[in-house]
């Protein structure tokens, strides 16, 4: 465990409790792309099932636990407590065209051929662009609540600073995982678009808008 | 080296 890695993981934790609780504080979950949640609860489902058979840390178990509770929980309330807010016609990404080419290639390159290898690796891969039908949603409608961007940058700040954690992993441990990292690279570029306009729209007390 | 389980990164 270095600096990069835990910072990242509180990162993502508060990115998770910043979405929960924007959508649990305003009883809306508008703005909201229910289909990136459903493919986050994926994510942590098919990568966190080593829950049943390897113990690590208490830190990673309670860690793993409250990811996916938060990814559930964000789930229902966007598909069943606050239905009538979810803007459904808004996000509208096809994610059957990331689904099965991430399932497909997650079966065709992986560390090893075992069903728990192959859901892990569907997991890093599926990552990596689970983010999209938000990012699409926010083009489509051409704007964002300030507290959505906050959401999405410590979203994508957590792998950023786990590509740090993988440089430190390299040079002090010798460790190194190409399927993490060249997903990990691919999730954070994705997001660089996004954090552009962070810096200079929000950070500046801006709302984030794009031109029409 | 390959990072096959246990994984401890989240």
């Amino acid at each position: 465990m270095n600096i990069f890695r835990l910072t990242g993981d509180l990162s993502h934790l508060a990115a998770i409790i910043i979405l929960l609780l924007k959508i649990w504080k305003s009883r809306s979950c508008a703005g909201i792309s229910g289909k990136s949640q459903i493919l986050f609860a994926l994510v942590f489902t098919t990568r966190y099932l080593d829950l049943f058979t390897s113990f690590i840390s208490l830190y990673n178990t309670c860690m793993k636990l409250i990811y996916i509770g938060c990814a559930y929980a964000t789930v229902y309330l966007i598909y069943a407590k606050f239905r009538a807010t979810y803007d459904g016609n808004h996000d509208s990404f096809r994610v059957e065209f990331l689904v099965v080419p991430v399932g497909g290639l997650s079966v065709l390159i992986n560390h090893d051929f075992s069903p728990l290898e192959i859901l892990w690796t569907f997991s890093i891969y599926l990552e990596s662009v689970a983010i999209l039908p938000q990012l699409f949603m926010i083009s489509k409608t051409g704007e964002a609540e300030t507290i959505t961007t906050h959401y999405l940058f410590c979203l994508g700040l957590y792998r950023a600073l786990y590509l740090f954690n993988w440089i430190w992993r390299f040079y002090f441990e010798g460790f190194f995982d190409m399927i993490a990292i060249v997903a990990g690279v691919v999730q954070t570029v994705l997001y660089c678009d996004f954090f552009y306009l962070y810096v200079t729209k929000v950070l500046k007390g801006k709302k984030l808008s794009l031109p029409a | 080296g390959l990072n096959i389980n246990p994984k401890d990164e989240l």
